[in-house]
């Protein structure tokens, strides 16, 4: 504890705040490392994929639907767990949650994605973007499986992974916060932690910089994401209002 | 927001399992 870090916070401080949330991101991802490196190569058929494409639109986003609330139930625990969360006033952790929780979904699918085939693991298996031709938004797709195998390129550790999203996460540049000195002074430490973890693990002196780049383009997925879900429900109403799950709707629409 | 946001809110005061 006597080294000091940046901001004279303690390196022993750094290190702890880095394996709580290392823990928090192992203890809530919805597959372990092994379970993934183990599905890998396990691809949807032709026939597979002829059936996602046949699928009704409403009953494909419906599916995508259910798919990310999962997920984003996954980032509220992992959000919970990390010290200093919770400890945060109720509006600025709803807030944070409400405005983070896809950007941290979006960067944990880069565990579940093989940049080797372009596939990424859903319903069991992986597979292409063309097993989401019929929700109708191959901008969409396409911007995320491109996101996705951008950060695989970075090659991050599982370390930097939670690290990384637990910075996304706790983020001041969301609007309404009311507590934002509070929240600035948890990213700054988290922020430390990565920029430390990321000097000892890559010879690259740009790499985080590099992985920080990539913020402003989950920013404009999570814009996508939000247009393409008002555009399919001015078609399909009743699909959004009866059948999509109650916190998917509470969260963006 | 608590009242908009009901079930985040729910999630965020249940205890951690």
């Amino acid at each position: 504890d006597i080294q000091l870090g940046p901001n004279n916070v303690s390196m022993g401080e750094l290190d702890r705040i880095a394996q709580n949330i290392i823990k928090s991101h192992l203890e809530t991802c919805q597959y372990t490392t092994e379970e993934l490196q183990q599905l890998a190569w396990q691809t949807h058929s032709y026939e597979e994929v002829k059936m996602f494409q046949g699928k009704p639109r409403d009953v494909l986003w419906q599916q995508c639907a259910i798919q990310i609330t999962h997920a984003i139930q996954y980032v509220v625990e992992f959000a919970k767990r990390i010290s200093g969360f919770m400890e945060l006033c109720q509006n600025d952790q709803i807030l944070l949650l409400k405005s983070g929780c896809l950007e941290v979904v979006l960067v944990r699918m880069c565990r579940a994605f093989n940049p080797l085939n372009n596939t990424v693991l859903f319903e069991g298996k992986y597979g292409g973007m063309q097993m989401f031709k019929a929700l109708g938004c191959d901008d969409l797709v396409s911007a995320v499986f491109d996101f996705a195998k951008s950060l695989c390129a970075l090659q991050l550790t599982e370390e930097e992974i939670a690290l990384f999203s637990a910075a996304v996460l706790i983020s001041t540049d969301r609007p309404w916060l009311m507590e934002p000195r509070k929240v600035q002074k948890l990213q700054e430490k988290i922020y430390f932690a990565l920029q430390h973890i990321m000097q000892k693990n890559h010879m690259d002196e740009d790499a985080l910089a590099k992985l920080i780049s990539r913020i402003p383009t989950l920013s404009a997925l999570c814009t996508l994401h939000t247009e393409e879900l008002q555009a399919f429900q001015q078609l399909h109403p009743e699909t959004v209002n009866v059948l999509f799950p109650p916190l998917y709707k509470e969260l963006f629409n | 927001l608590k009242e908009k946001h009901k079930i985040l809110h729910q999630l965020l005061q249940n205890s951690t399992s």
